[in-house]
């Protein structure tokens, strides 16, 4: 190649190359075909799907490349259970890693032009439109808006804490929450036991009725919530959705599946699995909470006024959370906050 | 990522929403 003239460089035959292209990706989903044809006659410990190098090829070939797999009596692994043990928050915080990466001052209008063009991010609204002004996509990805972007409403007494799409919004029925139409999750586990170390002590709730009469402080009241997904493209803060205190913050440490609308239709208890940070306290009607749920880009969560929070941590004990009360004898009921007050952001990795 | 509001409220609180629809911050949930 190096030797031959200009001229007969441009004298490749296209059909060798796409010969050679073609060939280079058949064959290896060929030699794939036949190691898991072998590998499917071995006992199940011997193939270990955990290794998750093979559980991403297993998710990603069509079934058909598996029928051995599939056809040796063997229970199929169910997809769910596969995604769940893909491990989401190592690649949440590479991920963050790499947008903490300083750019080029010329690369910058590029690659977060390629961004605003993939999400439909609109800079009109940014507080600085100039895209050579944030070092990484991290700080593009916090960028703020400008202050008559997002006029708050006076009227209604609850607004939306963020921009995004609404997935669902009702009634609280018996205790189970719609994380999307039709797919729902119990809300002691997505909140946690309401039993709190420095509260009354309530009685552990017996059934999904006393849970609920645990939230519910006042007669003839409801529960009521509402789900809204952020799109990578959002603007990615979030502020106080009414005038109410924030006594008390709940972070669940636990996977960054995606949350997008199909996710949530797909994998019951998502948010349940995902790390969250439930803020709870009281409005005029009483209880009250809004609560945080990490995805894979989205791994950290940030609250303004909790400088203990340290979300995707590398180390986490599943199934635990840990509790913080802003109760303190300067704040007998904790942080006040006004309808459309900075709140917190999401950060990516 | 995603943000889940639950709270209580009288049982005449209405939502202004439809599923599925876009909304931007400061504009209206609901109210009573």
């Amino acid at each position: 190649m190096h030797t031959a003239p200009l001229r007969s460089l441009f004298l490749l035959r296209p059909v060798p190359i796409l010969l050679a292209t073609g060939g280079g990706l058949h064959f290896p989903r060929l030699a794939l075909r036949w190691r898991l044809g072998q590998l499917s006659c071995m006992s199940r410990p011997a193939l270990k799907l955990r290794s998750w190098p093979l559980t991403i090829l297993y998710y990603l070939l069509p079934f058909g490349a598996l029928g051995p797999l599939s056809r040796v009596g063997w229970r199929p692994v169910s997809r769910v259970a596969l995604y769940k043990s893909v491990p989401t928050r190592l690649l949440s915080r590479a991920w963050g890693r790499l947008n903490q990466v300083e750019l080029p001052y010329w690369l910058r209008r590029p690659v977060y032009s390629l961004y605003i063009w993939t999400f439909g991010v609109n800079m009109t609204e940014a507080a600085v439109e100039d895209l050579h002004h944030y070092r990484n996509l991290s700080e593009f990805f916090r960028r703020k808006l400008k202050p008559q972007a997002r006029p708050v409403c006076g009227l209604h007494s609850v607004i939306s804490p963020s921009d995004g799409k609404i997935l669902t919004f009702g009634q609280v029925k018996n205790c189970e929450v719609e994380q999307v139409k039709g797919v729902t999750y119990s809300l002691e586990s997505f909140l946690g036991p309401r039993a709190y170390a420095e509260d009354l002590p309530f009685p552990p709730a017996s059934s999904r009725d006393s849970f609920r009469k645990q939230l519910v402080t006042r007669e003839g009241n409801e529960l009521y919530h509402c789900v809204i997904y952020l799109a990578p493209g959002d603007y990615h803060c979030f502020h106080s959705p009414t005038d109410w205190t924030v006594s008390h913050r709940r972070h669940f440490p636990g996977s960054l599946m995606s949350v997008n609308p199909g996710m949530a239709r797909w994998i019951k208890e998502l948010f349940c699995h995902n790390e969250r940070v439930v803020l709870t306290g009281d409005w005029k009607h009483g209880f009250f909470s809004l609560t945080a749920v990490g995805a894979t880009n989205v791994g950290s969560i940030r609250i303004y006024f909790d400088r203990d929070l340290h979300t995707n941590s590398p180390r986490y004990s599943k199934g635990s959370y840990n509790d913080l009360s802003f109760v303190t004898h300067a704040n007998k009921e904790g942080v006040p906050m006004r309808k459309g007050e900075h709140l917190g952001e999401f950060n990516l990795g | 990522s995603t943000i889940v509001l639950i709270f209580e409220a009288p049982k005449d609180f209405n939502f202004r929403l439809k599923a599925g629809q876009k909304i931007r911050f400061g504009e209206a949930l609901g109210s009573l």
